[in-house]
């Protein structure tokens, strides 16, 4: 699962 | 993507090219802080730091590099550029920015979503960016008559960070697992600083007068 700690905003 | 968060990045990206027209248009960086640049510069760089390793999209990456390029392009030119460099009020700009690096580095150390180098860097270009307008907001009021520009550059700084807590909000009520407490309690600190900026940017645009802070 993807954790939804990657960074998706600048 | 939502519209917020778009809004939020055009917004900075017009910020930062309205500070680019005004150094190359003008030759001049008056009324701007190197501090607040080199500040700036830390943010991106510490916070890009999976740049290279986390692919989101084209988007996010064009974007990381356009941030990071420009900031370090703005701090060069005001640091080395013949002609701009004679322009920066050094003995206005005296803002001991240490202190802000010191503390948000410690809060980092102390606060972060995970005990990793990356997250650690990451919530310190987050706690670092909500402070980093402090140098260029006294500036502005040591320099008392504020250029266009300079105004201009501040505000669109200010209104990216304000889009993007409706992003947060947006995000909160269409996505179960977000949370992004760090990004927002910053953000709303970062936006709360520059409240006494906008409310005399507003009154000049109102009156149709002169940007003039308070000394």
């Amino acid at each position: 699962t993807q954790t939804d700690s990657v960074k998706d905003e600048l | 993507m939502n519209i917020f968060r778009l809004a939020g990045d055009m917004t900075h990206l017009i910020s930062v090219l309205v500070l680019l027209l005004k150094i190359y248009a003008t030759k001049s960086c008056s009324g701007i802080s190197l501090k607040t640049q080199e500040l700036y510069a830390i943010v991106f760089v510490t916070r890009y730091l999976d740049l290279f390793t986390d692919f989101i999209s084209l988007y996010n990456t064009v974007m990381k590099l356009v941030f990071i390029g420009s900031s370090l392009a703005i701090v060069w030119c005001m640091r080395y550029h013949r002609v701009v460099r004679r322009s920066y009020d050094r003995e206005l700009d005296t803002f001991r920015y240490w202190i802000l690096l010191g503390v948000s580095f410690i809060l980092a150390l102390v606060l972060h979503e995970k005990f990793t180098l990356q997250e650690v860097f990451w919530a310190f270009s987050i706690y670092l960016e909500a402070v980093a307008i402090l140098p260029q907001l006294v500036l502005l009021q040591r320099s008392g008559n504020v250029d266009n520009l300079a105004g201009q550059y501040v505000f669109f700084l200010g209104a990216y960070r304000a889009f993007y807590i409706l992003n947060w909000i947006y995000r909160y009520l269409t996505e179960q697992r977000f949370t992004r407490w760090i990004s927002c309690v910053s953000g709303l600190v970062q936006t709360a600083l520059y409240a006494d900026f906008f409310y005399y940017y507003f009154i000049s645009w109102k009156n149709n007068a002169k940007l003039q802070l308070p000394a």
